[in-house]
């Protein structure tokens, strides 16, 4: 799966997701990538998500909803509310998975429980990326 | 607001082989579709939709990511590709699902969300719906690659071991979402 999340100067918000499933899926399966609250959401007010991982687990949790969820009515950051929704879904379905969120004041966040999960954004002219969860990479754009 | 633009490549067991191959592939992606979140000459508006669908379609030609070209196989051994955008700014959005042999699933969700009164197509009607919109219908498996098809046959023959086994489907899908399978989660 792949997946980009934006803001603009204007403070516009966009998500997109893409994806392949999974290998051997079942002819005509649909995972999560193209169900809005479950990989991707946006909304300008609160901000936007793109996710990745188990889509059964994804789609029965809704995972981009719960995020946006815990910025709008927990006032959590985007990094918190990444974290928590991916953590609870996890322990509550088993399944894991990841997500990239860009809250409306332009907070980022990105987690996963997954082993790993690619990640990667540009902000003012830098590049930031990682793999693992305790490595962090910066470089110029 | 400063612009931002953050991208994932999946996740789940991704190799050490791989992983370096999906980071070359985001810094492309970013290093591409940020510049239509800058205002230059070339680009008088920032827009974080071009920015979104401009990085994904970058990942989608590129064969470390699960998506368009290099696409996981479905147990028949296709591509079956889907894809969603959303426009935070009007909570506008397009959904597809069930396409194969077109490599841009994101550009047809965007076209249902600017050109049709619905949200989602999926299945052959979305498939028409795509190739009269002028989005190429690749040849049959086009976007089926060699690693794609090395990890099915690795699936096959662990589902056959399995069975063999007299292990019940349910207890075999249950097993997999306790930890990364090694094609990766989706």
């Amino acid at each position: 799966t792949v997946g980009a999340v934006a803001i603009d100067i204007e403070g516009n918000i966009a998500a997109a997701t893409s994806t392949g499933g999974i290998t051997g899926k079942m002819l005509g399966r649909i995972g999560d990538s193209s169900l809005l609250g479950c990989g991707t959401y946006a909304d300008n007010l609160v901000g936007g998500v793109s996710a990745t991982g188990h889509g059964e687990t994804i789609m029965r949790f809704n995972l981009a909803q719960k995020i946006m969820a815990k910025i709008h009515y927990e006032c959590k950051t985007a990094q918190a509310a990444t974290e928590e929704a991916c953590k609870e879904m996890t322990k509550r379905l088993l399944g894991t998975g990841g997500a990239i969120t860009i809250g409306s004041n332009g907070q980022l966040g990105v987690y996963w429980t997954t082993r790993r999960m690619a990640w990667a954004y540009v902000k003012n002219g830098e590049i930031c990326y990682g793999v693992d969860h305790d490595k962090t990479f910066k470089e110029p754009l | 607001i400063k612009p931002i633009l953050l991208v994932h490549g999946g996740a789940g067991g991704i190799s050490d082989t791989l992983a370096p191959r999906k980071v070359d592939g985001m810094k492309q992606a970013l290093r591409v579709a940020v510049k239509h979140l800058l205002v230059t000459k070339d680009i008088s508006k920032s827009s974080a939709l071009d920015a979104v669908e401009a990085a994904v379609r970058i990942m989608e030609c590129d064969e470390s990511f699960n998506a368009g070209y290099g696409s996981c196989l479905n147990i028949a051994g296709k591509v079956e590709v889907e894809a969603s955008i959303m426009d935070g700014s009007e909570l506008r959005a397009g959904c597809v699902a069930l396409l194969h042999d077109i490599i841009h699933p994101v550009s047809v969700a965007r076209c249902i969300m600017h050109k049709t009164r619905h949200v989602f197509l999926a299945g052959e009607a979305a498939q028409k719906f795509a190739f009269n919109q002028g989005y190429e219908q690749l040849a049959e498996n086009s976007l089926v690659t060699e690693s794609a098809q090395m990890t099915w046959q690795k699936h096959q023959e662990r589902h056959v071991r399995c069975s063999d086994m007299a292990f019940t489907r349910s207890e075999i899908d249950v097993g997999s979402i306790k930890k990364d399978p090694p094609e990766g989660s989706g």
